[in-house]
């Protein structure tokens, strides 16, 4: 009964009830969170009793108590260990970002292929790509980034993919796909958000 | 009639069209094009009759055709000049990023306050970010990129919105909202898509 949409709303509620949380509030009604992720307080009412949140209409929901289920359920509430391959100007940048951390994403280690930027000893260490598949085994690292260039992007798939990889950030122009069950890919596009930024600016222009 | 979800869902047709013209195909129906990107048959054609492609049930739709109709509908026929506000890691990457290209955008400039980052002779011109709202105005860029650290950002927001940029992607990990009317800004947000991996990887364990 739990299944991706849902999973990813119950992660859009968590976000908004940590918004909520920050600005004060201390109880929230299932048709707030409804309006504020686009669902009726039925579908509020109905994600929250698949995880076995009890109903409380008329005295709305504890904010800290829907964080700490949230959390539970989503697994929030161990670091969520990454790699990042291919230390160049997108991988440097992740490994730079200091937002990450406070979402709970820890960067394990990044890998490379050009010595010149293999660093083990940097506070997150930079190591040759050769001993990634067996970093990725020791610790039982899930998720992982591509940011290697389109040529090298398939092969490093393959490999993250065999040692045990199971959900994939893939910033190179080529679209992967896994053929293994149980592996996750999203591709990002930044092509696309920028033509859709252009139609939508002609739609407002046009109304 | 036109409005924001109907605008892309003609971007998406777009792209299935490219896609299966790359493939070879000449001709397709509104049911294929349906399932391609999740809606019915009939959605389809109601999409199309509003920019006016006539119907054609039994035949199918010439691609070629659509893609003529589509790019005129979606103003792809004329390049997207673009400028990258940020010079750094990421605003580099993008700079640096041949994709951009195929798909009709062009940088025009980036601009950064850093002197040792302007470089006003290069392939693309990174000039002094005082130089930006002149700039804006001379060139009528609509559409722009924010690549600054989050101290930056919501300032250059400020600059390019008055200087006529109607459409932003914000990479500054601050939500940017346009007070202005007739602003768009799209925050990306990697560590959400991180998060959703982890959230999906942990579901598949489950099932
Ligand atoms: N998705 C988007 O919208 C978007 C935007 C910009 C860039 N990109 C893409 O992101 C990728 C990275 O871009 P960049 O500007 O950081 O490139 P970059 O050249 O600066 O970095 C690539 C890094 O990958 C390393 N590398 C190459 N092969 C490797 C391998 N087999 N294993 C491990 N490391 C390897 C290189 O040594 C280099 O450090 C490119 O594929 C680029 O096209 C995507
Ligand atoms: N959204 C995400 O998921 C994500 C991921 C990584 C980084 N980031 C963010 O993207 C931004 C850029 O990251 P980066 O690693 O490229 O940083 P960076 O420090 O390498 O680059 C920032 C650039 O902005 C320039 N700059 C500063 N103030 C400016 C101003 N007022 N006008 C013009 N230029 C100015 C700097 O000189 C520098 O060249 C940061 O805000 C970072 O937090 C976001």
């Amino acid at each position: 009964n739990l299944n991706k949409s849902t999973i990813l709303r119950l992660a859009r509620y968590l976000r908004v009830l940590q918004k909520l949380k920050s600005l004060g509030f201390v109880k929230v009604f299932s048709n707030n969170l409804g309006d504020a992720i686009g669902v009726t307080p039925a579908v509020v009412r109905k994600d929250f009793s698949i995880i076995n949140i009890p109903g409380n209409k008329r005295g709305g929901y504890n904010i800290d108590t829907l964080i700490e289920l949230l959390s539970n359920v989503l697994g929030k509430n161990q670091p969520h260990e990454i790699i990042i391959v291919g230390c160049g100007r997108i991988g440097s940048a992740l490994m730079e970002y200091k937002e990450f951390a406070k979402e709970g994403i820890h960067i394990a280690a990044g890998f490379d292929v050009d010595p010149s930027k293999v660093e083990p000893k940097a506070g997150i260490p930079i190591l040759d790509v050769k001993e990634m598949p067996a970093f990725i085994k020791e610790y039982k690292i899930t998720v992982g980034v591509i940011a290697v260039p389109d040529t090298a992007a398939a092969q490093v798939m393959e490999q993250m993919v065999n040692a045990g990889i199971q959900g994939i950030l893939n910033f190179a122009p080529v679209e992967l796909k896994c053929n293994h069950k149980g592996c996750l890919i999203h591709n990002v596009n930044l092509s696309l958000e920028i033509e859709n930024l252009f139609y939508l600016v002609k739609l407002a222009d046009r109304l």
